[in-house]
């Protein structure tokens, strides 16, 4: 890899050798993976679009895709008692590290930071959903039940536990943890905006504290799409227009690197001016 | 005296529809808007297009208020503008977004399709 890299400055312009990764060769491969997907355009869109660095979580294209289906076919998003009567629905990927990757992980915390969640919007659910897969090795020597205990980063205090069923956690899946009442709670969230939980793992018969790597929780080598994630379910009261969530996104942009990418067309001073 | 086709409609001047629900097709992308709406990337929206002329049509559902300008304008074209062609009602669709901390966020947003044109 390392000559492929010094190499490359002397390669000729004509020549069909890929140039070092540049961030091109990734959209280009994700345009194939997109162009092979036999799924609608959105779908398309958001998995070979230029969102590089923002993946969303599978839960929250479920919850889109359910969501404007029913409303095409004329039925209330409420209906559906996941939505909680929500009408706003965000995701928040865990900022958390573990740390060091070989060592044993008796406890983890999850951190994720909410600042951008409005004060006023009235929370009506909020969840923890943490990707799991317990190794192989470690069913064939434990098989009594696990319990995952929810802590406070701040106290320690116990908040919520669940038992995990081994047996019927051979696939890797998805943990949901009810933390609404821990979120109503702001005495949870650290320097004003980070939600803080801790978790561990207890052997129920012997409370021995397992290493949770056994449970899959570790960090090392996750993907974005299956880092833990908060799901908080609000409703606001006041209409929110359009047009201020752009600015937002718009001002966020502008400073990273996504605009870069945007291509020729949106970059033109044309399309500048037209867009102020 | 005015020359129909045979369809019954006017032939000859250019005619202006009554205010009803014309398409609108509202492409995301084209609008510079991707950077930040994941989905849906295009939608049916619809607009309001036509006059308010007098007899308003009982469907148009008009405002008190524009029975009386539509009346005036009706009298008195050059005092007078018509009432306005506008949504009087509208749905909302949901939207999958990235918000300022690179968050993905579902939102319903109100008022986004037009359901039906009125005379306001």
């Amino acid at each position: 890899f390392q000559s492929f890299t010094i190499f490359v400055p002397s390669a000729s312009k004509s020549s069909k050798v890929p140039k070092v990764f540049d961030g091109r060769e990734a959209k280009y491969f994700k345009d194939i993976y997109s162009s092979s997907s036999s799924s609608s355009s959105n779908e398309r869109y958001y998995k070979g679009g230029f969102k590089d660095s923002v993946e969303p979580h599978d839960y929250m294209l479920s919850i889109y895709k359910t969501f404007s289906t029913a409303e095409k076919l004329g039925l209330n998003a409420s209906f559906f008692r996941s939505s909680k009567a929500a009408n706003t629905i965000a995701s928040f990927v865990d900022i958390g590290q573990d740390d060091l990757p070989l060592s044993p992980l008796r406890r983890q915390q999850y951190l994720f930071d909410v600042s951008t969640l409005s004060d006023r919007a009235e929370v009506l659910g909020a969840e923890l959903r943490i990707y799991t897969k317990v190794s192989g090795n470690f069913r064939m020597l434990e098989m009594e039940p696990v319990d995952i205990q929810l802590l406070s980063c701040r106290s320690q205090q116990l908040l919520d536990s669940r038992t995990l069923d081994l047996q019927e956690s051979h696939r890797p899946r998805w943990e949901v943890l009810d933390v609404w009442e821990i979120f109503k709670d702001r005495d949870h969230l650290t320097q004003g905006s980070q939600f803080c939980l801790e978790v561990k793992a207890m052997l129920d018969n012997t409370e021995r504290e397992l290493d949770l790597h056994h449970l899959g929780f570790h960090r090392n080598g996750r993907s974005q799409q299956k880092k833990a994630i908060l799901v908080v379910f609000t409703r606001s009261k006041k209409r929110q227009t359009l047009f201020s969530e752009r600015r937002e996104g718009r001002t966020l942009i502008g400073h990273g690197e996504k605009g870069k990418e945007r291509g020729p067309r949106s970059n033109s001073k044309a399309s500048r001016r037209r867009r102020t | 005296a005015i020359l129909k086709n045979r369809h019954g409609k006017r032939h000859g001047k250019k005619s202006k529809s009554r205010c009803s629900k014309k398409p609108l097709h509202v492409n995301f992308r084209e609008l510079g808007w991707d950077d930040w709406i994941i989905a849906p990337l295009d939608y049916e929206a619809y607009h309001c297009e036509g006059v308010c002329d007098f007899p308003l049509r009982s469907h148009l559902e008009p405002t008190n208020h524009a029975i009386i300008q539509t009346l005036m304008n009706s009298m008195n074209p050059s005092n007078m503008p018509p009432s306005c062609c506008a949504p009087s009602k509208l749905s909302p669709i949901s939207i999958l977004y990235i918000d300022s901390g690179n968050n993905v966020v579902y939102k319903q947003y109100e008022d986004m399709v037009v359901e039906s044109c009125g005379c306001r």
